[in-house]
């Protein structure tokens, strides 16, 4: 592998400005997703696309002619596609060649955009012939996956991906090829985006819900953003609460009058069912491993719920307050976390409450900055008490990584 | 068979394009028959063909073959 450059940050934006007329757009989307995935699998990269404005990485389509693109292409064959190094970020794709997924004919769109991606995030061509990052298109390869040399050059340049998922888990990976995504709602920004819910799951993940996508939390970094149904198929976004229960292995999520049951990413049979004795759209649900029951939340109330026995919700709901003291009304999402404590969230912000349910001292605090590994906030929403180290606004992520050691740091003091 | 001087300049403008030859910085605008060799044989040795510094079929095909626009670092001279 050859580097010719690196972004001083790993979690990039990236913006599709056009499609090819030769794909359907959701397949040509899905082929573009899923080109940045084979990268972010095995690198500590995430790849947050936006609909408007500036990005990191900028995909787009032209011919012979082009506005902003000094490099011509030359009609269909001979040269596909183009990129810039870092940290220019675009990459460019001839708009003459026959694009196409699935099939040997023509040009395998996925394939050369995570080529051309290869070179924007750095990387020369190889000289394995073999490799992705070969400079000649060998064609389409039904179940394609990087070279060693391509895995190699990308870990040169920003490290290796810290295996989140035990072995047991990649039987529950994402499916490889790229479901076909109903219209999904635009995709959330995790540093803004007040939580729909979070979740505790399977073999102590932490998954963050907005809108239509969800994304993992790990103390090194947030993983990229799926479709909710590309995980759970068959579930909806912009769910009310989402609650794992290590006792039954069962996940439910809430919607309206509605609840989902699934066990790992299957879902059981007979669902989704209708809410009937707790009220609909709830806020947040918690597992509590104290007493091994399911906690709903509602404005002011809580339900609790025993999974296995038939609960008498004749005396519920009943004061929040009166059970989980400090915590505001409505939160927007909840959890117990692996560190015996409860999280609420709410806004921009989070409590965290001792095994009494009692709000430690120093809350609420930035989800963003403690949890979601964004820039600082400015000063002023540091929260009083906390001691969040204040910091510069606007820094961004360095390579010395001093945003990423304070950030780390506040998120260790965190998830301490 | 003898090539024509189109083929012979494609060729040249291939392996000028993607990073096998290196215009002269200074001095006369056409390469010395043993720059185009090197830079031949460089080509042929990345792509895994015979390496005979000559333009031979398997190495025009090969430059026909679609590919990325960015060059090739394989031209230790040009690369340096």
């Amino acid at each position: 592998y050859l580097l010719l450059g690196r972004w001083r940050k790993k979690h990039l934006t990236f913006r599709i400005l056009n499609m090819p007329s030769t794909l359907p757009p959701h397949t040509a989307r899905a082929a573009l997703l899923q080109a940045f995935q084979y990268w972010s699998k095995v690198a500590p990269l995430t790849f947050r696309e936006v609909q408007a404005g500036w990005a990191d990485i900028r995909l787009s389509f032209h011919g012979r002619q082009s506005l902003y693109c000094s490099k011509n292409f030359d009609g269909p064959g001979r040269v596909l596609a183009h990129a810039d190094i870092p940290e220019l970020g675009s990459v460019h794709f001839d708009e003459d060649e026959l694009w196409t997924e699935g099939t040997y004919q023509g040009v395998n769109l996925r394939i050369i955009a995570a080529h051309e991606l290869g070179h924007a995030l750095g990387l020369g061509h190889s000289r394995y012939t073999r490799a992705l990052m070969a400079p000649v298109y060998t064609g389409y390869r039904p179940h394609f996956k990087l070279h060693p040399d391509d895995v190699a050059g990308i870990q040169a340049l920003y490290g290796k991906k810290i295996p989140e998922i035990n072995d047991e888990e990649e039987e529950t990976e994402l499916p490889t090829i790229p479901q076909m995504p109903r219209e999904p709602g635009p995709m959330p920004d995790p540093c803004s985006a007040e939580l729909d819910a979070m979740m505790l799951g399977p073999r102590g993940k932490t998954y963050a819900f907005k809108g239509s996508y969800v994304w993992t939390v790990t103390d090194s970094g947030l993983g990229p953003l799926f479709q909710v149904s590309a995980l759970w198929e068959g579930l909806p976004g912009n769910l009310d609460a989402a609650v794992y229960s290590p006792r039954t292995q069962w996940i439910h999520f809430f919607k309206g009058d509605k609840v989902w049951r699934y066990t790992n990413f299957k879902m059981s049979p007979g669902f989704p069912k209708k809410l009937k004795r707790v009220e609909p759209n709830l806020d947040a649900a918690l597992y509590w491993p104290v007493n091994q029951k399911v906690f709903l939340f509602k404005g002011s109330g809580y339900w609790q719920w025993d999974e296995l026995a038939r609960t008498d919700f004749s005396h519920y709901p009943k004061p929040i307050k009166k059970l989980f003291t400090g915590v505001p009304e409505q939160p927007s999402a909840a959890m117990s976390w692996q560190d015996g404590r409860v999280y609420f969230f709410k806004g921009k912000q989070y409590w965290r409450l001792n095994r009494q349910l009692l709000v430690e001292k120093g809350y609420p605090r930035d989800t963003a900055h403690n949890w979601m590994h964004c820039n600082p906030q400015t000063p002023d929403t540091t929260p009083s008490g906390g001691n969040t180290t204040p910091s510069a606004t606007g820094t961004d992520y360095s390579p010395t990584g001093t945003t990423l050691d304070t950030t780390s740091s506040a998120l260790d003091s965190t998830l301490n | 068979r003898a090539l024509g001087p189109a083929e012979k300049e494609a060729a040249v403008d291939y392996l000028l394009q993607y990073g096998y030859l290196q215009k002269p910085l200074e001095g006369p605008d056409d390469f010395r028959p043993e720059d185009i060799t090197e830079a031949l044989r460089a080509f042929q040795e990345a792509s895994e063909l015979p390496v005979s510094g000559q333009l031979d079929d398997a190495t025009r095909a090969r430059m026909r073959q679609p590919r990325c626009g960015l060059e090739d670092p394989f031209n230790q001279k040009t690369l340096k």
